[in-house]
């Protein structure tokens, strides 16, 4: 059965949009088809895996919106890895929260839209944007797992909380499937104080310690190089910590299954 | 008179919260009385000020919102450094889309409800959320000036074209008078190869080389524990690279006032 993971965290630069490219790059570097699908306006994802975003292309906006007209098939993408495909963001996604407002089954039209794909790929992984507005909600309705990064510093810290209970509330109201999988500590440098001690605190917190996973992000400069080269770390420097934690996070992943 | 400036980058991380708090207090140590407004639902410009945020305070989401109870005075509060005072956000604030997108001049309500307050601040600095949503809209429509703090790092330098278009757009038809002060670098490490290419191509892109200011914010480990501790970086240690930044940064920025 496919498994069906968003990648979310309203607070930003915390390390989404690396996650999704990363970890799907190395899912696929373990046998698996991935795809990713970019719900953040900002085509980050799109981009980040070289496929260039043009202003009449089809996008995942055209699935959700009324006004859209492309088919599935127009949105998909492969990339230049075989078994990693992407669903392209468009920056007019960001018009979809006023479009939709008074909009018939607003939250799920993600959901219906993949609908079609799911039982082709192994894995389906969501981006969202640094926000829980609608975007981020429809991704929770069509998801059955989040993965959360936690950057090692205060404010992403802090951002769990408002996390936790939006996810409380769509489990509550739209989809009580939804479950997180796990909590992963991102841009993690253990000669940094602020990092030990944020480290500390998820692994010490009741309502985070169980959610922790064993691998640990690292601040790593390869992995900032690799999105400036449009490639997942895992196929632009193997040998780098980027790739050994996101190879470490994949198979982890794969365990938590 | 008062300068009324906007910081804002759609792209999450860059250092939007840190510019507010940090470049509020420089100026204040310049001789300046400052006031940060919050409009964040995430409040990590409110908490990184020391104030803490709690279910039934006032902020800036009564002000702009139709179910508003409480008054400005209400949602000032001040800080403990005397001539710096802050609008508190509230996580409500992120329910404002919604809550307005058919309400009367929706773009207007924080230009509004600050009114009263300028004249009596040297500056006041206006944070915004990492999206381009009614939120940031309305801080465009109160602001004269923006300051856009650009991480050295590819999705933040190419996030610099929405942001561009959006305050086109305002000024075309809500804000003539809103003007780009200035493009800062953050997060600059000059041993980095990404982060040199991305400086590069600021000094050399005709559309942001003359925007581009000469203070640029490093890399520095120390901002971000003040950030932890709650205090500006030049109020936490003096000495630092990231209180010299910002020392520098307040300066240059009244220099171009
Ligand atoms: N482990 C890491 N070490 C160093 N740099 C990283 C790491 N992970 C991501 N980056 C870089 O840091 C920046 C922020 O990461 P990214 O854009 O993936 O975060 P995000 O949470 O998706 O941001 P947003 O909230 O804007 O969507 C990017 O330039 C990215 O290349
Ligand atoms: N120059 C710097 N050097 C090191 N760390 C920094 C620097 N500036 C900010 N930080 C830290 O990096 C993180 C991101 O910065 P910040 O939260 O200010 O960005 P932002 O653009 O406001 O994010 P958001 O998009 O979520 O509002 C914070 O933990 C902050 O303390
Ligand atoms: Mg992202
Ligand atoms: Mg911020």
């Amino acid at each position: 059965p496919t498994r069906i993971v968003a990648v979310a965290n309203e607070k930003g630069g915390v390390g989404k949009t690396a996650m999704v490219i990363n970890l799907g790059a190395a899912l696929v570097k373990e046998g698996k088809t991935v795809l990713i699908v970019d719900m953040d306006p900002q085509h980050n994802a799109t981009s980040g895996l070289g496929i260039e975003v043009a202003d009449e292309m089809a996008s995942v906006y055209d699935l959700i919106s009324d006004e859209g007209e492309a088919s599935i098939a127009d949105a998909l993408f492969s990339t230049k890895w075989p078994g990693l495909d992407v669903i392209a963001s468009h920056p007019d996604l960001a018009g979809t929260e006023v479009e939709l407002v008074d909009a018939e089954g607003r939250e799920d039209r993600l959901k219906n839209a993949i609908q079609p794909l799911v039982g082709k790929y192994d894995v389906i992984i969501l981006d969202t944007p640094p926000s829980l507005s609608l975007l981020t909600i429809n991704v929770f309705s069509c998801a059955d797992e989040v993965l959360v990064p936690c950057q090692t510093q205060p404010y992403s810290f802090n951002a769990l909380t408002g996390l936790f209970d939006t996810i409380g509330e769509v489990q509550a109201e739209i989809n009580p499937a939804l479950d997180i999988t796990g909590l992963i500590p991102t841009f993690f440098d253990r000669r940094l104080r602020v990092c030990r001690d944020i480290l500390e605190r998820l692994k010490t917190d009741e309502r985070y310690k169980g959610l922790l996973f064993n691998t640990i992000i690292r601040s790593n400069i390869t992995i900032a190089a690799s999105a400036e080269a449009g490639k997942p770390v895992v196929f632009y420097r193997t040998s780098s910590f980027g790739a050994k934690d996101y190879t470490g996070l994949a198979r982890e992943f794969l365990m938590a299954g």
